[in-house]
């Protein structure tokens, strides 16, 4: 069987509200060394890593590897359900048909009990190289999300430019065009916006707005982003989970889009 | 034009 304890439901909240829309059903694949969800979206264009280390869980036990088939929308309305400061526990058996979650009040006064249906997922899995990028950008995730906000007034597609002095976004529609520059700061009051760039050579690449922005819905886990970038390759968004500011996390959210390319 | 690339192309299937 498997049992896990979050001491925090809000951050399981959190993960399946940042890719349920990108997602709708997804295998979550639990193991002794923790639980991992990876997943395309319907168009397969882009690609959701979740992992969870058996460290970030108060309690984790899992006698046999399960797969957990489950419609990521209807966890999520369950996951709702929790208190703001409540515990979260997962329970299925080796064969079950549910997952139960159970969430806990601070002082377990309240305790409420859910039962999700599991699903039969014939999921499609793909390898992904474990490279270095050419290029990585760390900022706050909040600004990010305001930049991809803002791009998509203007048109569907950004580029994304980056070199030593800083990062640049562009976009150009119908009505006109726009473009951000974030140039790497040095010394910064607030350490959370920093903008820091390590870069091999300058890169430049094309991605969907569209699926940025889903990929920004992850902001609230964690007011940190690192963007990697190599020439002609998937860009990386990730977002480290139950962890603080750009120190390794107990777990990591990232995602994976695909690059538009000229005609 | 721009044209929107697929995963595919990029990461194998195991």
């Amino acid at each position: 069987m498997f049992e896990a304890t979050l001491q925090k439901a809000s951050t399981l909240k959190k993960v399946i509200e940042a890719i349920k829309d990108l997602v709708t059903d997804g295998n979550i694949e639990v193991s002794e060394t923790g639980m991992n969800l990876q997943a395309m979206d319907s168009s397969h264009v882009s690609l959701v890593s979740l992992v969870l280390h058996t460290d970030m869980f108060e309690h984790f036990r899992c006698d046999r590897n399960v797969t957990l088939g489950i419609n990521l929308p209807n966890f999520a309305k369950i996951l709702k359900c929790s208190g703001n400061d409540d515990s979260v526990t997962l329970k299925a058996q080796d064969d079950g048909e549910n997952l139960a979650i159970v969430f806990e009040s601070e002082g377990q006064e309240r305790v409420s009990e859910f039962e999700l249906k599991l699903m039969d997922i014939d999921a499609e899995s793909l390898g992904i190289p474990d490279q270095d990028y050419n290029t990585n950008v760390k900022m706050s995730s909040a600004e990010f999300q305001r930049i991809v906000r803002d791009m998509t007034v203007l048109g569907d597609t950004c580029s994304i430019g980056c070199t030593k002095e800083g990062v640049k976004f562009s976009v150009s529609g119908d009505l006109g065009q726009g473009n951000i520059t974030l140039r790497q700061t040095n010394s910064v009051d607030k350490e959370e916006e920093a903008v820091t760039i390590e870069m091999d050579e300058p890169v430049e690449l094309n991605f969907a707005l569209r699926y940025l922005g889903f990929f920004t819905k992850a902001s609230p886990l964690c007011p940190r982003v690192t963007i990697s970038m190599s020439p002609d390759v998937p860009i990386v968004v990730a977002y480290n989970v139950g962890g603080e500011k750009d120190t390794e996390g107990a777990g990591s959210l990232s995602f994976y889009l695909a690059p538009k390319i000229d005609e | 034009s721009m044209k929107q690339t697929t995963l595919a192309s990029f990461f194998k299937k195991p």
